[in-house]
């Protein structure tokens, strides 16, 4: 029988418990083993990275709901990091396999991907448990603070172009993620695609620039990201 | 993953998406 939107949603954030009640606030063993491998050991860079993006999402959720809801920030930046942690072990896993290769070292030390990818996890823990919030500021007024993508990009200052790039790998790498999260995603590259990536300041320009470039210098090697 | 629209070919996956292959 079709679900209730409370039930879907319900069952969404069970879902999402299920995953993320025994995942690891730290980096596991296998991903240690991953970091280890590197050439340049990228665990510093990426524990620091989740400490500083953490203070800024918990400022930007107290400033976007108030002061009284910064727990529940804290929460939800938490489930986020788990969920981080765990897709990027099951990345890497699969990497691994694709390509032969045990060595990520440009990849692990490369901010964006960090970034993109605890954003994305990120959103997925914001959405399932809502992301509008009702807020009075007097009690004669009430207003709805949207923290809906692509709020997030705003707060962790990643260019929408780049985290388009994970959102496929993101849902390849955890196939526990409901219908809805995947609509949900998949709404978020549409507007990518359709809007945000075309903002002036999006690095799609540089990369359309040089494309072109290429393009005009027939000796040149073909690029090998199309 | 039925609804979903997977775009990426057969060989590429995140290492080539961020310049990392």
């Amino acid at each position: 029988p079709p679900q209730t939107p409370v039930r879907t949603a319900m069952n969404t954030i069970q879902q999402l418990q299920m995953i993320l009640n025994t995942a690891d606030d730290k980096p596991s063993n296998t991903l240690e083993a991953y970091f280890h491998n590197c050439t340049v050991n990228p665990t510093n860079g990426i524990t620091n990275r989740v400490e500083y993006l953490g203070q800024r999402f918990r400022e930007n959720f107290a400033q976007a709901v108030g002061e009284g809801w910064v727990e529940i920030g804290s929460q939800r930046y938490k489930l986020g990091v788990r969920l981080y942690y765990r897709v990027m072990e099951s990345m890497l896993k699969s990497e691994e396999e694709r390509l032969s290769v045990h060595n990520f070292s440009k990849l692990l030390n490369d901010a964006t991907f960090h970034g993109s990818l605890l954003a994305c996890a990120v959103e997925v823990v914001m959405t399932t448990y809502g992301t509008t919030w009702s807020i009075t500021l007097t009690s004669d007024i009430q207003t709805e603070t949207d923290l809906s993508f692509p709020w997030i990009l705003r707060v962790f200052d990643i260019k929408a172009y780049e985290f388009y790039k994970v959102i496929e790998s993101f849902i390849k790498a955890e196939p526990n993620l409901t219908r809805e999260m995947i609509k949900h995603m998949e709404r978020c590259e549409h507007r990518i695609m359709e809007c945000i990536a075309w903002q002036t300041d999006s690095p799609l320009f540089d990369i359309l620039r040089q494309q072109r470039e290429q393009e005009d210098q027939p000796d040149q090697p073909e690029p090998t990201s199309t | 993953f039925q609804d979903y629209h997977f775009g990426l070919d057969e060989g590429e996956g995140i290492s080539e998406l961020f310049d990392c292959d």
